[in-house]
Parts: structure tokens; C-alpha cells; sequence
């Protein structure tokens, strides 16, 4: 039975798609099987893995936006939706950018925050691990994956706007424990574009851990303009410069996230 | 009558909460009269220019999320949605985290893409400037702003993600022409976070700058971080700390701005 994590942060750009990508690269490196879904817009984590955004619009092939649009009766194989990378056990379902309409055309719709659960049940028998990167936001498409999910990992760049931004987080994965989902936790918090040089950093660090303990990883992901390079490849970093410290600090990740899911 | 600027970009972390904080600052300092507007909520505008979240959720006091929820016939006096900064000629319309819910709120409501128009345009007499600080998405919160707006400005990370979802801002500005607000226009395409020693931020500004030609400003944010750190002490950059590159670039930027608004 797949465990389902979500990785959200509605801070903008802290490392939540190069995460998804990486992590879940890293898992299915240690022969998991694992399923990435991308429910932003922007579909970053899309491009990320090597899919053609393009392609997927001019020959209209089917998205997580058409997914959440379709009820679970209606779909007899997921096959059409899932799409292979260049990693064996690593699947994705894509995204694309018609799917920043979807919080408003959810928005009337009955159990609405349910329509990303309603398949993604039918799909955790067939996976070991499923992440879901998350848009920078806590709308309706991150509702609906907090809703679906198990757990949440939390990426944080070590920065004020980045801290600020936590108790907003925490309080929505509150209300939707209260009322939709009462199994979500929190998975861990993941220290992201570290530099040790940076003061600021450094006092941030030390205020997230003080805050929550030991559910920080210990595995700190480095500042690495290998990371950032890697998607204009469509590569994960393993893929693109497996001798990186952005590859060495997601591996490391891997294996810890493994650990406390007590599967390594 | 003062013009109307939406500083938006749908990537995450791109800098445009700090250039909406600096630039209007900056501009301030030149005595113009400014208003700046968070509709992110997020709210790190209102944070970052001294203002209290907490007392302003405490206290209950009026933020954009109300004034996006009244009619314009129920306002006498914007004054107490109005707040003053550290700088003279710099007031703000603070935003809270309430205002994530807005955009299902609104979603059924009729003319729900004037909602701050209808307002802006009657503050538009009391100010020179009136730029609007953008969540990281393409819902109605931006919509809104780009309706309510003259122009669009667009900060951008000189990284691979950053530039791929250009295509789709640039759509969404195509749409709001045609369909809500004809005279719309991009007012400046800005680099921010520019670090020169890096390969992949030279590669990207360059296609930027054959992409947009002189839509990009000369001027240039480095990558400083005394930028990150102003923040947390609840000061623009000019407050913070003037002799930085950060504030002399954003200082070198509110010339070229106005300079281009043939009014330096
Ligand atoms: N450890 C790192 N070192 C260097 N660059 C990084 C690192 N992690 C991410 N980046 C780069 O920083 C930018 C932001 O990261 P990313 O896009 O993964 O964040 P995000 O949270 O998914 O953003 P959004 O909020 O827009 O979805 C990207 O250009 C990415 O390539
Ligand atoms: N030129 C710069 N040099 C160093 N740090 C910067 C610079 N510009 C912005 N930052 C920092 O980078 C982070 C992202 O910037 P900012 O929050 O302004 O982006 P944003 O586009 O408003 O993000 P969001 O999409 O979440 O609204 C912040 O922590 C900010 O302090
Ligand atoms: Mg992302
Ligand atoms: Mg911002």
C-alpha cells in the first residue's frame, strides 16, 4: 500500500518542484516504485522530467487537469495518464497550464476537495512511494492535496519570507486534519539552498529546528547551480551530474526519508 | 493621475515582493507620491514594510480582503485601509491571510475581475504611483490586479524555470487585453537576483534580453543579502541599509522607471 506525500510550501520558489523531482528520482534509484504527480500550473516538475509541455498541449494528451474534471466511475485504466521518465521505477503524471482555471471551475462543484483522492486510492496499490508537488499557494489545488495525501514535506529556504510564511502553512494542515482528512502529518521539514557563508541563514536554521525538533531532516540540500541547471536538461540531478553535492544531498535525503518510513 | 502597476510573475520566489517594496520606496524617496497595494496572502509586503500581521488580524482591522468584498457605493473614505510607512511619501493597503479564500469567494460573484478596479480607480487622483505587490499565480487576485492596472512589470530570476513560464504570463496579458482591459501594456521586464559568476543566469539574461529588447531595464538587481535581510526588520532596503548594492541598484532602478514615464 503507497504512502502519499504532498510537498508544499505556498512560498514561492523554495525548492518545493526541485525537491519533487529530485527526491522521487533518488527513491526509485533505490528500486521503490515510485509515482510523481504535478498539480501546478506552471508544471515545473512536468518539463523537469524530460516531458514536452508543448507536445502535451498541441496533441491535447491527457493531464492531472483532466483527471480532476472526470469522475472515478468514469475511468476504467489510468495508463493514458501516467507517463514513464527516463528512470525505471519513476512514473508522472503531468500538468499543464490550463490548470490554473481548475480553482475556479472546481469551485461550485460537489466534493470538490476530494477530486484528486478519489483516484489517487485507486492508484496506491501499484506504487511503493506518491508525491505531489504542490503550486505555490493554499488554494483549492493544494486542498485537494493535503486531502489525498498521508503526510506533508515541507521545503523551507532559509530565509524571513520563508519563516513567516510556516504558521500560515501549519494552520491549514490543522483545518483540513479537523475536517477532511484526519490521518495528514507532517513528514518532515527540509532545510533547502543552504549556504553556510549566509548569517541570515545560518540564524534561520537554527529557528526552524528550535521550532520543530527533530522532525527537520538532518540532510541539509546545499546551494548547487548544478540543481538549477539540471531541468533546462529535463534531467533529474542523478541523471545530469551524479557527482554533484545537489545529487550527493538528495541521495542522502532518500535514504533518511527511507528510514523514517522505516523501508531501508 | 497617477499610474497603476502590477508587479506580477507566477514562478515562486522570483523578487517581487522586494522590488515592490524597494521600488516604491525608492521612488518615494524622489518625492512622488506612492501607494503600494499586497494582494498576496502571503502578505510579505505589509510585513516587510513594518507592518504587524498579527495585530492587524488581532485587531480586526481593514485590509484589501475587505475592501475586495465591499461595493465601491459602501466606501465614503479609504483612510482606514490606508496605512502610513517609515517613509513620507509611501503609504500601503496591507493584505492578510484571509485573503486566500477570496478567490473561491469570488469565483461566483458578479464582475468578479473589477473587484479592485472599482476601487483603485478612485485612489488613482490621490497618488503619482500606485504599484500592486502579485501571489505567485495566474487566479483572480492577479487577474484583478492586471484589470485594475496601466501596466505590467515583471521581475524574473535569471534561472531555467523562471524563463519558461514567461510564455504563459505573457498569455494570460494577451487575454486581459482582449477581453477586460484594453489599454494594458508591460511596462518592464527586470532581472533580479543576478549573481554574474554564474554560467546558466548569463545564458538566460541573454535570451531574456533578445526575447524583449529594450523591455528589459538596464538596470540590473544583484543578487545581496542585505535584500533578505531588510525584511526582517520591517525596512525597505533605503532604510536598512543605503550604502548596499541592493539599495543603490533599486535607487538606480526608480530613475530608469521614471525616466521612462517621462518624469525624471
Ligand atoms: N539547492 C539548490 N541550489 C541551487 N538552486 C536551486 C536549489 N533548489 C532549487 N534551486 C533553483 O531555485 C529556483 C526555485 O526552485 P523551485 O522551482 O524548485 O522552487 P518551487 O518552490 O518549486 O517554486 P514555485 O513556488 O514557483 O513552485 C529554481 O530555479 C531552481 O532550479
Ligand atoms: N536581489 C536579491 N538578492 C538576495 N536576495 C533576494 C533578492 N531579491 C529577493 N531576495 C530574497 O529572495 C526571496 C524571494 O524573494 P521575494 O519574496 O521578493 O520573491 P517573490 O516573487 O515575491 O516570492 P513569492 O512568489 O513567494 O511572492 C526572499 O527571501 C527575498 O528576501
Ligand atoms: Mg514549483
Ligand atoms: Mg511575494
Amino acid at each position: 500500500m503507497g504512502k502519499v506525500v504532498s510537498i508544499a510550501n505556498q512560498k514561492g520558489g523554495v525548492g518545493k518542484t526541485t525537491t519533487a523531482i529530485n527526491l522521487s528520482a533518488c527513491i526509485s534509484a533505490l528500486e521503490k516504485k515510485v509515482l510523481v504527480i504535478d498539480i501546478d500550473p506552471q508544471a515545473n516538475t512536468t518539463s523537469g522530467l524530460g516531458l514536452n509541455k508543448k507536445e502535451i498541449k498541441e496533441n491535447n494528451e491527457p493531464t492531472i487537469y483532466d483527471l480532476l474534471l472526470t469522475d472515478e466511475e468514469d475511468i476504467e485504466d489510468y495508463s493514458p495518464y501516467i507517463r514513464k521518465t527516463k528512470l525505471k521505477y519513476l512514473d508522472v503524471i503531468p500538468s499543464e497550464s490550463d490548470l490554473a482555471g481548475a480553482e475556479i471551475e472546481l469551485a461550485s462543484v460537489f466534493g470538490r476537495e476530494m477530486k484528486l483522492k478519489i483516484h489517487i486510492d485507486r492508484l496506491k496499490d501499484i506504487y511503493d512511494y506518491i508525491f505531489i508537488d504542490c503550486p505555490p499557494s493554499l488554494g483549492l489545488l493544494t486542498v485537494n492535496s493535503f486531502v489525498a495525501s498521508d503526510s506533508v514535506l515541507i521545503p523551507i529556504q532559509t530565509e524571513y519570507f520563508a519563516l513567516e510564511g510556516l504558521a500560515d502553512l501549519l494552520n491549514t494542515i490543522k483545518i483540513i486534519q479537523k475536517r477532511l482528512n484526519k490521518k495528514l502529518t507532517i513528514e518532515g521539514i527540509l532545510l533547502t539552498m543552504f549556504d553556510s557563508r549566509v548569517k541570515l541563514a545560518k540564524q534561520v536554521a537554527n529557528e526552524i529546528k528550535e521550532w520543530f525538533g527533530d522532525k527537520v531532516y538532518n540532510t541539509i540540500i546545499p546551494k548547487n547551480v548544478r540543481l538549477a541547471e539540471a531541468p533546462s536538461h529535463g534531467k533529474p540531478i542523478i541523471l545530469y551530474d551524479i557527482l554533484s553535492t545537489g545529487a550527493e544531498s538528495y541521495m542522502k535525503l532518500a535514504k533518511e526519508f527511507l528510514r523514517r518510513n522505516r523501508d531501508y
